[in-house]
């Protein structure tokens, strides 16, 4: 099964 | 001083119950060119950008740039209170610990008052760049709408699709499967109803049901919704307002 990213995986500010 | 008259209550309503369910807490910054508005959900998957630019607005007046810490449950049972018609001004000082929602029944000169309570609220705001796109596709946001309703039925979890000529939203589930497939298309008659097809690469990406079903109720505020897609940035997602936009973006899953 797919795990959910989270924005922190593209915005290095989060 | 901030004064900002909508022509309709309504649109804001909309804007607000566009992105309500998925954040709560939402610091309103209100600037001389209008006011913009970011938050993440609680599971930092989605983030919510929003702009309403002063020509969205009847009148629309703000001397210095304030920030409205704004509880969005709160703002909605105000929201409520008024009627749809009714012109809406958001009147707040340049200190302000409180904002001031002014319905106004100019027909039948009816005016109701409201005051809503600001908090503090601690939250950085991301300076988002232009991501690079691999896939970017423009469809009605009502049949986008009803395709994310209909295979989230299925599964927690759609797959999007992107080839040359082809956009596919499929969803594997327990109970079955489900897919729908689409083809650029373009309406004369009604141009809002054409679906608009760039692609650069093939895009093949998974996201969470729960985030789409929150993300179509956006559907309100546009007839058409703008969908980007790559798989080295969040999704964007798009409702353009008459002057400003409510963006969405949102993390895809990945394989472990």
């Amino acid at each position: 099964a797919k795990k959910q990213a989270t924005l922190a995986r593209f915005f290095s500010s989060m | 001083m901030l004064e900002a008259k909508f022509e309709e209550a309504s649109f804001f309503k909309r804007i607000i119950d566009g992105f309500k369910d998925c954040v709560q807490l939402v610091n309103f910054q209100c600037k001389d060119d209008g006011i913009i508005a970011q938050a993440v959900d609680d599971s930092r998957v989605l983030l919510v950008s929003l702009e309403i630019g002063s020509e969205s607005f009847q009148t629309y007046r703000c001397d210095h740039p304030i920030t409205l810490g704004i509880d969005l449950n709160s703002l909605s049972k105000i929201l409520r209170c008024g009627n749809n018609t009714d012109t809406l001004t958001l009147i707040a000082d340049d200190t302000p610990d409180s904002v001031l929602l002014l319905f106004e029944d100019t027909k039948r000169e009816r005016i109701a008052e409201y005051s809503l309570k600001l908090m503090d609220i601690d939250a950085d705001f991301l300076k988002i760049e232009e991501l690079a796109y691999e896939s970017t596709l423009m469809m009605p946001s009502a049949e986008f709408a009803k395709n994310v309703r209909d295979l989230s039925q299925l599964s927690d979890s759609l797959t999007f699709t992107i080839t040359k000529e082809t956009i596919k939203f499929q969803a594997d589930g327990d109970i079955g499967s489900g897919s729908v497939i689409l083809k650029p298309y373009v309406n004369m008659d009604d141009p809002d109803q054409s679906i608009k097809l760039e692609m650069e690469q093939p895009v093949d990406l998974t996201f969470g049901s729960k985030y789409l079903l929150d993300i179509v109720k956006g559907s309100a505020l546009s007839n058409k919704v703008g969908i980007r897609l790559s798989s080295e940035a969040p999704a964007l997602f798009q409702f353009d307002l008459s002057s400003g936009f409510l963006q969405f973006f949102l993390a895809p899953k990945f394989n472990d």
